[in-house]
């Protein structure tokens, strides 16, 4: 189903949505 | 090896994609300020595969009609959908825009030589605001075809989103901005109609000093 106007902070995303990455 | 490390279907593998902000300083000095920027090394045996993502995640946030995402990928093939977190870098510190270039500059890699269809649209509230298509022919070159769709200038809608975007006074406001801006980029073969490559693209604003970041992901259905 959509989830509609659901914050994505909300949403089924893997953890690493959140982290911004290292400069490598 | 570029498939399930990097933005690569088993037709095409996206080698580079960068949005820009260019300056002349002085004749013979250009300044070039990346507001995004994927720059693909070739991977290796050991580096890890893609995490995945549900594509009933985000479906609401790309356009839902006729050709929308939901379409794409049923009609697939399931390999060449992505999505793309990008941590933008907005700290241009420029403030005279005269003789200033936006633009976009990606690269793709095939053993085939076709000739693609890059489509770029713009998306606010899951709603298509702007769209861009560009048709590309390849260039053979050390056994393998290219195509480079090279400093294409940001549409005008973009150039003042940015603008807007870069003058907001902290980064949470501009997050909360780009929670509904999104892009969506779909390669195809322009003589088979066939997806090469779709990426789904949103955006935070980088919080740190090392400029622009990103993750990638597979797109999968659940």
């Amino acid at each position: 189903a959509k989830p509609g106007q659901v914050p994505m902070r909300k949403r089924q995303l893997p953890a690493s949505f959140w982290e911004e990455p290292r400069p490598t | 090896l570029w498939q399930g490390r990097g933005v690569a279907s088993s037709k095409l593998w996206m080698l580079e994609f960068s949005a820009f902000l260019e300056r002349q300083q002085d004749p013979d000095t250009y300044n070039k300020h990346l507001f995004v920027h994927i720059g693909q090394s070739s991977p290796s045996p050991g580096d890890p595969h893609l995490e995945a993502v549900d594509i009933c995640q985000i479906y609401d946030k790309f356009p839902d009609k006729q050709g929308g995402l939901g379409e794409l990928f049923q009609r697939g093939p399931p390999d060449a959908f992505f999505l793309v977190k990008f941590w933008a870098d907005l700290n241009t510190s420029v403030e005279d825009e005269a003789g200033c270039f936006y633009g976009v500059s990606s690269q793709y890699q095939s053993a085939e030589n076709m000739v693609i269809t890059c489509s770029t649209k713009v998306c606010s509230f899951g709603k298509q605001v702007v769209e861009k298509v560009e048709t590309e022919y390849a260039r053979y070159e050390g056994g393998r075809y290219l195509y480079r769709i090279h400093r294409s200038p940001l549409c005008e809608y973009m150039v003042n989103f940015l603008h807007k975007l870069k003058h907001l006074p902290e980064p949470y406001m501009m997050n909360s901005v780009l929670e509904n801006f999104t892009v969506l980029q779909v390669v195809s073969n322009r003589d088979t109609q066939e997806t090469l490559l779709c990426i789904a693209y949103v955006f935070e604003v980088s919080a740190g000093a090392h400029g622009a970041q990103h993750h990638v992901y597979r797109l999968v259905k659940e």
